[in-house]
């Protein structure tokens, strides 16, 4: 049969800024084809095909759900695969090889991560799995 | 078919949609 494919309502104008990624304006529905973890949902609008990030959309149905996972306050060791510099102050900085606990995945590619006493968001797509915690 | 997703991170949400830590 024919796939259904979730629909999301834009929330704010999005400007593309490479030739896979197709603008936004607020308002606009649009129906997801793949949701990627790194926070880039591959869309269609109309005709149009590309990439957009998920934090720019909200479910046509039911606005109010919740629909990230929950969160970890054990963590999850990850290793930091490129570093990033904070740009806002929710966000956290971090050199390559880095490993951190990983406490909330959000949809939007922006993870919540603890490195010692410092918490703050991160980049999802600089991050790689470095198996469970070892609790002993 | 569905070309790789952009490599770099993307945007931030909008200030006052971005979920607060905690």
């Amino acid at each position: 049969g024919p796939i259904i494919l979730d629909t999301y309502r834009v929330i704010a104008d999005f400007e593309k800024t490479s030739k896979h990624e197709i603008g936004l304006h607020s308002g606009d529905l649009v129906e997801i084809v793949e949701k990627n973890p790194n926070g880039w949902w591959f869309c269609q609008l109309e005709s149009k095909r590309g990439w957009v990030p998920a934090s720019y959309l909200e479910p046509l149905d039911g606005p109010e759900e919740a629909e990230d996972a929950d969160p970890d306050y054990e963590g999850e060791l990850h290793v930091t695969i490129q570093a990033y510099k904070a740009e806002q102050e929710d966000e956290i900085s971090l050199e390559l090889g880095e490993t951190v606990e990983v406490i909330h995945k959000l949809l939007d590619g922006w993870w919540v991560v603890r490195k010692g006493d410092e918490t703050g968001h991160f980049p999802s797509m600089f991050l790689q799995n470095a198996g469970k915690k070892d609790k002993y | 078919s569905i070309k790789n997703p952009p490599q770099n991170p993307p945007p931030r949400p909008p200030a006052e949609m971005r979920k607060k830590i905690g």
